[in-house]
């Protein structure tokens, strides 16, 4: 039996909230370490990779590893139904037909439950290897999101050239061009508006605005991005949980 | 022009 009881449903809204418009069908693998899930779009470009630790939930329990298979668009429905301030309970049998999500308000007077059909999904469980990465770029997932956003009003391709210790995002247009340049940046008391930079060598890929413009629907979940970047290797952006992560590895394009 | 690349070449379906 599973199951999480998650102090606020905020957590889980803002996870869906960032998942749902990249992919349609999800298994979610609860095991007793908590829930991961493995999605791949419909044109195969993005990879999703979410791990909910067992650390995330107030109380979490699950005996047996259960497979949940979740429509998004339905679960986003149920979701959007409760607070973010709830207490959000997910409970499944071990041989589960439905999952059960229950709200509670913080005073206790107000229960609202829900039970959302199972699905059978056939996905494709891909490897993900230990990648090495040339350049690691930690920056403000705010100031990311309004870079991906202004760039895309542009072009629907995104460049991102890294040197020494800077990282321009560049765009070329029909209409015209547009670049951001950020540096290195330390700042000791607000250390989540910081820029740290690790490069071991430069760094020139384009990626598609599209992609990165639902990437960044996860910005609500962390105040900074980490994104690794490899020549001619999918990239990878992560947010932080609480306890775990919320992961999208994209590949990039390439010059005809 | 660029072409979108796909992720089939990146990952081995286990």
């Amino acid at each position: 039996m599973l199951e999480g009881k998650f102090d606020e449903a905020s957590l889980l809204k803002k996870v869906i909230d960032a998942m749902k418009d990249s992919v349609k069908l999800c298994n979610f693998n609860c095991t007793e370490n908590g829930i991961s899930v493995q999605a791949i779009d419909d044109s195969r470009v993005l990879l999703i990779s979410l791990l909910i630790e067992a650390g995330s939930f107030e109380d979490y329990r699950c005996d047996r590893n259960i497979v949940l298979g979740l429509e998004m668009e339905s679960l986003n429905k149920i979701i959007k139904n409760g607070n973010a301030s709830d207490m959000l309970t997910l409970v499944a049998e071990d041989s589960p037909d439905a999952l059960n999500l229950i709200f509670e308000d913080k005073r206790r007077d107000r229960i609202a439950e829900y039970s959302l059909k199972l699905m059978d999904i056939d996905q494709d469980f891909l490897k993900i290897e230990d990648m090495k990465f040339d350049a690691v770029v930690n920056m403000p997932s705010a100031e990311f999101a309004k870079i991906c956003r202004d760039m895309k009003t542009l072009s629907e391709s995104l460049q991102i050239i890294i040197t020494k210790d800077s990282v321009k995002f560049n765009s070329e247009g029909d209409f015209g061009s547009g670049s951001v340049v950020i540096k290195s940046f330390t700042d000791l008391e607000k250390t989540e508006e910081s820029v740290r930079i690790t490069l071991e060598k430069p760094i020139n890929l384009t990626f598609g605005a599209k992609y990165l413009n639902d990437i960044i629907k996860s910005t609500p979940l962390a105040s900074q991005v980490t994104i690794k970047l490899c020549d001619k290797q999918p990239a990878l952006f992560e947010y932080q949980l609480p306890s775990g992560y919320l992961r999208f590895y994209l590949a990039p394009k390439f010059e005809d | 022009g660029s072409t979108q690349g796909r992720l089939d070449g990146f990952f081995s379906v286990m």
